[in-house]
């Protein structure tokens, strides 16, 4: 999109066209293409290349409002381990993403302990072991089909034990339209909050940038369930645009902390909203 | 709901005869709405707008049906044409073994599929044969072999150690089938992207050595407006035969399924609708479109 050309209604028109099909909601981009319009006749913009910065400016405002911006960074907990739950519906990229975060910070020389909380998926165990091998981060892991909470459990205690800076635990893939599953999350968050005698530091749902309009339903039920801190946005690397979490960020004040951009261990990224408003128009 | 939503549209209409252009053009605002938050590709939705808005003018408002169930009705009607028919499964080769090829991006359920359609064929009497072509995934290998021992289906594999390629291990594996007697053989492959030519070039050399019966996409049906993206990628690279829409257990709308159809014409040939593997459905476009429209 150059965002060249006239400043006439096809180019608006544009806009719209490269928003929905960046899985804008329709209702967020009927607003910001409604408060472009009203800020190019206020503020007297003369130019589509005008008109665009304008917008960009706007998209970025709304991710980075400061009921967002109180919350983005990642936290670290004075009472070490700080605590990461990672959770999300199947497939989206959550063990991957904890091999990432090991990675990244085992290389900044933290202490990771990782927590197989998988407990149900074929292999999801041997997966995260692996990746624990290759980061160099210590795996807590319990036999398949046992309960997910007492693995992350066992984990706070060693991280307590061994001096962890960081442990970050992986949970099944879970459709947030199951209630029973959500139920086995809500356990986990109970079990996870008394052991470490405060609430997760962290609970990362994972979402995949190929996602529609279902991001919003998935986001809306998972903080139903706990209380989700964060977004890392995944495979950001193919040619998704992720827009979403634009409505994401507006209606439910959810700040993207990561995002993934491959399958190796280094291709994670922290948010740049700047980054990220400019990958919409490209 | 879509017909609520033209409840509202039409409520002046008690009383007239036919639908004017107006009417439609409103109730088409609500259509395109609907299509859109269900996940419907922008474009995909332009053309079926204008298609059906012709239909809908000049609807004589019968007796038994009112405005808003005409309108519901050449829009549901024309989505179930366009889904394409119900699928009876897939295609099984007269000379043994079928091959059956699978394929898409990361994460959306080609492992899994695997097995359902192994414990499927299981089921009705074949020998079926799973083969763990995706030799980059951590635990891949390992996660088809935990699935074969829950069904009861043997898993072909290649040893690490001896870094074949995955289309010489699918080679190798229709080879086995033969000499075992396998009737079915189902091909894993790798999760990657539409826009990584070396591993696209890879499936197409798979492809063509195997020549399977059927190269099935399998779609995660959360997707969003990028399905037109890949799908039509995949289709341009291989010889597609259909699609899968994996975790229609979720609260999706699937709109995808349409943007899909439009843009390569294959039919849609399961539906995942669990993580269990005994969670695979023969397609129903009648209750896809329902679904669809919300
Ligand atoms: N291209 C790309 N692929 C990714 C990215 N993140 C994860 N993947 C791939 O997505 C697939 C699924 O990743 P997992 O980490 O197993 O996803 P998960 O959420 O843990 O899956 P379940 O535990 O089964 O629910 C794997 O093939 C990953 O390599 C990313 O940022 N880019
Ligand atoms: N709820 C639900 N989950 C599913 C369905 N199909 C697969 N899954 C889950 O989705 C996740 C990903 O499934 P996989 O079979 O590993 O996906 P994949 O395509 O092989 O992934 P890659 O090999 O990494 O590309 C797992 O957690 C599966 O249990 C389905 O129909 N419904
Ligand atoms: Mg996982
Ligand atoms: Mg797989």
């Amino acid at each position: 999109f150059t965002g060249r050309g006239a400043l006439d209604e096809d180019f608006y028109e544009e806009l719209e066209t490269l928003l929905i099909q960046s899985d804008v909601n329709i209702h967020t981009t009927e607003r910001v293409i409604g408060e472009l319009r009203k800020a190019v006749r206020e503020e007297r913009l003369d130019s589509s290349e005008k008109a665009l910065d304008c917008l960009k400016r706007s998209l970025v405002a709304i991710l980075t409002e400061p009921a967002i911006a109180e919350k983005q960074a990642l936290k670290v907990s004075d009472k070490p381990p700080t605590l990461f739950l990672v959770v999300g519906v199947n497939g989206v990229g959550k063990t991957t993403s904890i091999a990432k975060m090991a990675d990244m910070y085992a290389r900044s020389g933290k202490k990771v302990i990782l927590a197989a909380g998988d407990t149900f998926r074929a292999a999801a165990i041997d997966q995260l072991e692996i990746w624990a091998q290759r980061t160099q981060t210590e795996l807590v892991k319990h036999k398949e089909g046992t309960d997910p909470a007492a693995v992350v459990f066992d984990a706070i205690r060693a991280g307590r034990a061994r001096g962890a800076d960081y442990v970050i635990a992986d949970t099944a893939g879970r459709l947030h339209n199951r209630s029973n599953l959500m139920d086995e999350l809500k356990k986990i968050y109970r079990v996870t909050e008394k052991e470490l005698g405060r609430a997760p530091d962290e609970i990362l749902m994972v979402l995949d940038a190929t996602t529609g309009q279902n991001a919003l339903s998935q986001a809306k039920n998972f903080m139903s369930a706990v209380n989700v801190t964060g977004i890392i946005l995944t495979k950001l690397d193919g040619t998704a645009k992720g827009g979403i979490v634009l409505t994401l960020a507006n209606e439910l004040k959810l700040p993207i902390k990561l995002i993934g951009l491959g399958e190796r261990a280094q291709d994670i990224e922290i948010f740049d909203p700047v980054k990220f408003v400019d990958g919409l128009f490209e | 709901s879509l017909s609520e939503k033209l409840q509202d549209v039409f409520q002046r209409l008690r009383g007239k005869g036919r639908l004017t252009e107006a009417d439609v053009t409103e109730a088409m605002r609500e259509v395109r709405l609907a299509l859109l938050e269900a996940d419907v590709n922008l474009q995909v939705v332009r053309d079926f707008i204008t298609r059906i808005k012709d239909r809908a003018i000049g609807v004589d408002v019968l007796e038994s049906l009112s405005p808003v169930q005409q309108v519901v009705k050449v829009v549901n009607d024309e989505l179930v044409a366009l889904l394409g028919g119900t699928q009876t499964g897939l295609q099984l080769s007269p000379t043994p073994p079928t091959v059956i090829m699978l394929c898409g991006l990361q994460g959306t359920g080609k492992t899994t599929l695997t097995g359902k359609l192994a414990y499927y064929y299981k089921k009705q009497g074949r020998n079926p044969l799973m083969v763990a072509c995706d030799i980059y995934r951590p635990a891949a290998v390992k996660q088809l072999e935990v699935l074969g021992e829950q069904i009861k289906v043997p898993v072909f594999t290649s040893p690490a150690q001896d870094k074949k390629s995955p289309p010489s291990i699918a080679r190798s594996a229709i080879e086995h089938a033969k000499a075992n007697g396998n009737d079915i053989v189902i091909l894993d492959t790798a999760g990657r992207l539409a826009i990584d030519e070396d591993l696209m070039d890879e499936l197409g050399q798979m492809q063509a050595w195997v020549t399977p019966h059927e190269v099935l996409l399998v779609v995660d049906a959360m997707v969003g407006q990028d399905a037109v993206n890949f799908a039509k990628q995949f289709y341009e690279r291989l010889p597609l035969t259909g699609f899968v829409m994996t975790k229609m257990d979720g609260d999706t709308r699937g709109g995808a399924a349409l943007s899909i159809r439009a843009v390569t014409s294959i039919p849609i040939k399961f539906m995942s609708v669990g993580e269990k593997l005994d969670a695979l459905e023969p397609f129903h476009p009648d209750r896809l479109a329902s679904r669809i429209l919300g």
